[in-house]
């Protein structure tokens, strides 16, 4: 039981330092066992961006918050490979260049997991990086959606 | 397992909604108050969740269309398992006749059955996670103990 | 006391209705005590989009509902007029057309209350309304803050 | 009254940090984590606010710049009465000493007289709405009981 514990936060370990290099190149993330020796002890988050002092998630500003949550939740879930993410305007906090950063981590995440996301005209990495856009609108007192495909799109620009 | 469609009937602004999704990233957009959290709380509300609260509702009447009372809820879900078959999960609302009624793979089943079909769909389940809007902080705020608990869920 | 609850609270729904109006021409909002006869009852607050049912706030999108408790809260401290807000991103999940909706409003707030209010870059509107633009970078470790008035802007506009 | 003035020293990512407001729209911009919310949360603090969690901290030490234990934090607000009197408040939490000064005015006094002078300033007292960052959905999400207390604490 400790070593299947130990394998699989690993893994997640890993993925998350990954995703973390590519996003924040320069900062340190940590997470680690608050007892090494006890795989049931809590699971401490540190963060230690360029130039400003290791903190705990919970001390981060809204857009680093929900970069890193976002991060490690992709990590968590890369590793069974059959969790399907459904997100409801996670991008809200961040700014235009974390939105493009969350964007190229989403969109690496599927080899791993289907992910449906919501997200505002305006956020275009969140909608470039999709293989179907499923554009919704509103009228005569109904909700009225359409599903594009990237793949049907592309043709259409070629032609 | 991955989602590959969804038919809506009648959930809030949806009367008839037919969404085709890919085993990849599927972006739903719009501007506020066309029925992009509708769409997924409609799948959730397929997938079994009871709690109104996620429904942003008081009584299972508030999801109908406009709250008639005439029409039917039903949301169908196309699930397709890591063999590449198609499993159908169905969940219907009636305010006329007051209660839930389930199909899966067009037969009638009990709310039991139809749950644990989903649990072990092609041997693994459909496991999803849900980031209901403006929840994203929340879950940042997370203590060591909830991660824990989070990672040990998931391994 | 019953006379000083309903002089206030007739002159809140006055100045929501006028808010909402403008905002949502052909759409009507309710602000209603549960029991008319009992002061000390519960406020109950419904909002009839146009071509949309009759719904309470907690049933609204993200974006609405945002928009209908900013435009609440800035009725209800717009009878004293000497509130300060203090506002974090509150326009963190409203679309173009909202945040340009809401920033009207909260400019149109300033004969009342004071406002402090933070938004990200790419919310033009709530910039553009600003009396006082604080801009805020981070280098070296450290905050730079940059106060910049919209008159000492447009002076050097017009020179 | 209105918040003419606030100099942070030593406050998370303000080492010595100076603004000046306007009667009027202030609107503070930025991209992530440059220090936004820090200038609200040091405004709150001088307001008096002991809530860590409004503060993102654990102790009061968190607060301050880099964690060190060799400065003095410190937040000075520069409040005008309705009259057109400027009132000084200042706050200081020292790691060293262990514990805050309060100063109205250029006087120390203690913290319970710094409430007061803040809640009578000019006759009507500084009051201000706060909506935390992520916290705007959850007051949207208030019951018609909290909207009744809201509207009486405001009348
Ligand atoms: N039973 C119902 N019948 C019809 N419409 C409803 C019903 N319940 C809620 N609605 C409407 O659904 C709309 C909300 O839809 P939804 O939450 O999906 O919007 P959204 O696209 O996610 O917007 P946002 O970007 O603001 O979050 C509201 O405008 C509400 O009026
Ligand atoms: N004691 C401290 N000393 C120095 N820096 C700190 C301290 N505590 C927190 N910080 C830093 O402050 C930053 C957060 O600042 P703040 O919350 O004001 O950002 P923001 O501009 O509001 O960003 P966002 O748009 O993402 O909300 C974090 O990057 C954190 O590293
Ligand atoms: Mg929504
Ligand atoms: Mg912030």
């Amino acid at each position: 039981r400790e070593r299947v514990f130990m394998e699989g936060f690993n893994k997640l370990k890993n993925r998350f330092n990954e995703l973390f290099k590519e996003v924040f190149p320069g900062s340190k993330a940590y997470i680690e066992l608050e007892d090494p020796e006890n795989i049931d002890s809590d699971i401490l988050v540190y963060i230690e961006f360029k130039d400003k002092p290791k903190l705990p998630l919970s001390a981060l500003s809204g857009g680093e918050k929900t970069a890193i949550i976002l991060m490690l939740l992709l990590s968590i879930y890369s590793i069974g490979e059959d969790t399907v993410f459904l997100l409801d305007e996670v991008d809200a906090h961040l700014d235009i260049r974390n939105i493009e950063n969350m964007s190229k981590v989403i969109r690496a995440q599927k080899k791993y997991n289907q992910i449906i996301l919501v997200t505002l005209p305006g956020h275009d990495s969140m909608i470039s990086i999709a293989d179907h856009i499923i554009a919704v609108a509103y009228r005569n007192g109904v909700s009225k959606v359409f599903t594009l495909s990237k793949e049907y799109m592309e043709r259409m620009i070629r032609e | 397992p991955y989602l590959k469609k969804v038919e809506i009937k009648n959930y809030k602004t949806h009367r008839n909604t037919r969404i085709v999704f890919t085993d990849g990233i599927n972006s739903i957009v719009g501007p506020n108050g066309v029925g992009k959290s509708n769409i997924i709380e409609a799948i959730i509300f397929a997938l079994g969740e009871r709690s109104l609260k996620t429904f942003r509702a008081s009584s299972y009447n508030d999801l109908v269309y406009n709250n008639r009372k005439d029409i039917d809820l039903s949301v169908t879900l196309y699930i397709v398992d890591k063999d590449g078959n198609e499993h159908k999960f169905k969940r219907v609302y009636s305010p006329k006749k007051g209660g839930h009624k389930y199909r899966y793979n067009g037969k009638r089943v009990s709310r039991g059955s139809y749950i644990i079909n989903l649990m072990k769909l092609g041997g693994e389940g459909f496991k999803y996670v849900y980031i209901q809007q403006g929840d994203i902080l929340n879950k940042a705020n997370a203590t060591p103990r909830d991660i824990k608990n989070l990672v040990d869920d998931a391994l």
